[in-house]
C-alpha cells in the first residue's frame, strides 16, 4: 500500500535507526 | 538471546517504571525495564554508525507502558529521534500522543527541557531549523548530557502525514542521529 512505502522511505531517510514493530 | 549491545537503565526510564508501577513490588518495576533492555538491547547500537534494525516486541499486556518504558530507556542510551507511528485516526493519534505526553512528563517545566514533540510535523523552514539545532545540541561538547533533548515525532499511519515527515527527515541532517521508529 502507499502508507507502507511511505513508512518504508521514512526508514530509508534516517541512516542509523532501528525499526520496532509492535505486536500485542 | 538476539542481544546486540547492552542498553543501560537510566533516570529516564528509571522514573517512569516508578512513577508508573510505584504501586506494584520492586519486582514487577523490574520486569518491566529488564523486559524493555530487553527489547531495545535488539536494536542498532545507538553508539554505532550507519545500521539497521528490525525489532519485534511482543508483549502480552500493556503494550504502550512497555514501548513509553523502551523510548525513556532509548533516551538514556543517547537516541536522539525516536517517531511513533500511531493511530489511523486524528483522534486515535491524538490519544497516544497525550498518553506519551503523560508517561513521559513531556509538559513538565522544572529542569531542562528532555523531550521535544512534533506531532504530524510538516516540512517548513522552522521546524528543520528547530529539530536540526536540537540534534545539534548533541554534539556539542558544552551542552550538559541533561540539556539534550530528544526530539519526539507522533506521527498518523496515513500516507500524507508520512510524506510530509519523510519530505522534512530528507532535509534533515540524520548522519550519526541514533533514531528509534517505533511502529504500534
Amino acid at each position: 500500500s502507499t502508507t507502507y512505502r511511505r513508512l518504508l522511505e521514512m526508514r530509508d531517510a534516517i541512516p542509523n535507526h532501528t525499526y520496532l514493530q509492535y505486536t500485542a | 538471546p538476539g542481544a546486540r549491545w547492552q542498553p543501560e537503565v537510566g533516570e529516564e526510564a528509571r522514573d517512569l517504571v516508578a512513577r508508573k508501577l510505584g504501586h506494584e513490588s520492586q519486582e514487577t518495576q523490574d520486569q518491566l525495564l529488564e523486559s524493555a533492555a530487553s527489547i531495545l538491547s535488539k536494536s542498532a547500537n545507538p553508539h554505532a554508525g550507519r545500521e539497521t534494525g528490525l525489532v519485534v516486541g511482543y508483549v502480552q499486556s500493556g503494550k504502550t507502558l512497555s514501548f513509553s518504558t523502551v523510548m525513556a530507556l532509548a533516551r538514556d542510551n543517547g537516541f536522539q529521534l525516536v517517531i511513533v507511528v500511531a493511530g489511523i485516526s486524528k483522534p486515535l493519534l491524538n490519544q497516544s500522543t497525550q498518553r506519551l505526553r503523560r508517561d513521559l512528563r513531556i509538559d513538565d517545566v522544572d529542569g531542562p527541557l528532555r523531550w521535544k514533540l512534533y506531532t504530524n510535523p510538516t516540512d517548513n523552514e522552522n521546524n528543520r531549523r528547530h529539530i536540526q539545532q536540537t540534534l545539534q545540541d548533541w554534539r556539542d561538547p558544552d551542552v550538559a548530557q541533561s540539556e539534550r533533548a530528544t526530539v519526539l515525532v507522533t506521527v498518523m499511519k496515513q500516507y500524507r502525514h508520512l510524506r510530509a515527515l519523510v519530505t522534512l527527515l530528507q532535509n534533515l541532517d540524520l548522519a550519526g542521529v541514533p533514531t528509534l521508529i517505533v511502529d504500534d
